[in-house]
């Protein structure tokens, strides 16, 4: 048997004229989530427990796509989803369309451990949540001027635009010429998650 | 999108994804995070968390698959990751982070970077972005 191993990510796919204190930003947010396992882990603290607790944190923090930073559906509204999977017996636990549930990870954990199913969505979700007592804002928190910024930029060119939150206008258009394309689209006019 | 995968002392593995999906995407759009087996996916033999291509993800199962060939194909955790990577997505994009019970960790990612960090026990840890 070996020790415990820890693994975390922000994403995917990332935008090559990424500003260097951004790229900064992220390496620190990331030694931060990573070191706050390590000690749950040093601590004994169980596997499940310690995905839960630093994608909590993840979500919380605006840098990256989930919870609070998360990109805007066409309306400019958040959409949120989460899931969580134990390993062991293979129980899991997932929601989706969460739009007021301030933590989206912590209530794919509740779906598992308090709900007879494994998968709540939309308005049964945001019920389940209620019931449950799961802290609850407005849409608006979710919301951040960046992505404002970055929808705005989606629908001025007409698509769905990356969504690492990054480029100011012009390094987004000078990006658009980037060579890197992705499903046919300049990398940075396209938007993996 | 972001993600966590851990083993723990006693080899249990576990995984957790969490996203706001696309820019501009269609209310109502449901995504690979939330779909198990597609973003997300644990079992005896390892934890995996994908991102990227939300679509591409779902059409080749992408966290099963890794656990998929760790137990048919008998390949170790990188092997699989890099032949998931490699061979499931098509022309799509993604990454994925994996751990296994036996304590080891790995990510694989075939588009422009990830964010992602890992540690194990022994003292290993590294933060990236680039390749």
């Amino acid at each position: 048997m070996g020790g415990w191993a820890i693994a975390v990510h922000g994403g995917a796919g990332v935008d090559p004229n990424l500003p260097p204190q951004r790229q900064q930003q992220a390496k620190e947010l990331l030694t931060r989530v990573l070191n706050l396992g390590i000690s749950s882990l040093r601590s004994n603290a169980s596997a499940i427990d310690v995905v839960e607790l630093v994608v909590r944190e993840l979500e919380t923090d605006p840098l990256f796509n989930s919870g609070r930073g998360s990109a805007l559906t066409e309306k400019g509204t958040v959409e949120m989803e989460a899931s969580i999977m134990d390993g062991t017996k293979r129980r899991c636990g997932a929601v989706s369309g969460l739009t007021t549930v301030k933590n989206p990870i912590s209530l794919a954990r509740l779906v598992m451990d308090k709900s007879p199913h494994s998968y709540l969505a939309f308005s049964g979700a945001e019920d389940f949540a209620r019931q449950q007592g799961v802290e609850l804002v407005e849409n608006e928190y979710f919301i951040t001027p960046e992505n404002v910024g970055m929808l705005k930029l989606a629908k001025e060119a007409n698509t769905i635009l990356f969504d690492y939150r990054i480029p100011t206008y012009d390094t987004c258009s000078a990006a658009i010429e980037s060579p890197l394309v992705m499903n046919g689209l300049p990398i940075n006019v396209y938007a993996p998650e | 999108t972001v993600g966590c995968v851990v083993v723990d002392r006693e080899g249990r593995c576990a995984a957790a994804t969490s996203t706001g999906g696309l820019m501009n995407k269609m209310t109502g759009r449901i995504g690979d995070s939330p779909m198990i087996g597609a973003g997300t996916y644990a079992c005896e033999v390892c934890g995996v968390s994908c991102t990227g291509e939300g679509e591409a993800i779902i059409r080749g199962t992408l966290a099963r698959e890794v656990a998929a060939v760790m137990e048919y194909k008998g390949l170790g955790l990188q092997d699989a990751v890099d032949f998931v990577i490699k061979n499931r997505l098509d022309e799509g994009f993604a990454g994925l982070i994996a751990v296994s019970n036996t304590g080891e960790v790995a990510y694989g990612f075939n588009c422009n970077g990830m964010f992602r960090g890992c540690a194990c026990e022994d003292g290993f840890m590294e933060v990236g972005i680039w390749e």
